[in-house]
């Protein structure tokens, strides 16, 4: 039985929201 | 990167400026001044105009000035906030302050409807969220069939979608993100809580000649 994936978690892994990246340019 | 010298561009920003930011946002006045280093670096990385461009954002985001992302476009239009194609140092502040730790969670879980909210039209679609399930299965190279992406989106919209009307209003996400409050992970960045320190130049010479 396949975990049930949430479409929000998926979207949540992307580089494009991980706004921490800027403190580190 | 070029650098640049401190005589082209402003040091501080106007203090009026900085002390309305400081009591409109969580920052302090001294947190203010210390973005505006970040400010700096960030909108004077390709254009020289002390404004910040989509390709600098993509560039402070991945290192890579023309890497086209859904989401980097979707944060830059929400910082946009007066939609003139470039993010200035207010809306810089106004927009980080939503992502301080200390800001309610209320605002980051409005922010975010906005956020996935792709066409503004006040809820998320089906399409919508295929559209952005799609483009991080691209993002990271993953393959799956169409029956298994409309699975996912099938999936959430069950969760989420409490009247069963096709879409996700704010009420319906207000509810589906306080349960599930790891899809807000991204929303706060701790690195605000001590921004200060990450830029200490603007303490070091402070007020000083240079």
């Amino acid at each position: 039985e396949p975990v049930a994936l949430n479409a929000f978690e998926l979207i949540s892994m992307s580089a494009g929201l991980n706004l921490g990246n800027l403190f580190d340019s | 990167m070029g650098c640049v010298s401190s005589k082209q561009f402003r040091r501080a920003p106007p203090h009026e400026d900085a002390a309305l930011l400081a009591k409109e946002t969580t920052f302090s006045l001294n947190e203010v001044e210390a973005l505006y280093e970040l400010f700096k670096k960030i909108s004077y990385s390709i254009f020289k105009d002390g404004l910040i461009h989509k390709e600098e954002f993509q560039l402070a985001l991945f290192r890579n000035s023309n890497r086209k992302n859904l989401f980097a476009d979707r944060i830059f239009d929400l910082f946009d906030l007066k939609r003139n194609g470039v993010i200035e140092f207010e809306e810089f502040v106004r927009s980080l302050h939503i992502f301080h730790p200390d800001t309610p969670m209320a605002d980051k879980i409005a922010f975010a409807f906005r956020l996935y909210d792709l066409r503004g039209t006040g809820s998320i679609e089906r399409e919508e969220l295929k559209e952005m399930v799609l483009a991080i299965l691209n993002e990271s190279d993953l393959l799956l069939s169409d029956d298994a992406v409309e699975q996912i989106v099938d999936q959430t919209f069950k969760q989420a979608d409490l009247n069963s009307d096709g879409r996700i209003d704010p009420d319906e996400w207000k509810e589906f993100a306080s349960k599930n409050p790891a899809l807000l992970k991204n929303m706060t960045l701790p690195y605000l809580k001590d921004i200060t320190m990450s830029f200490p130049s603007f303490v070091v010479y402070s007020g000083a000649g240079d």
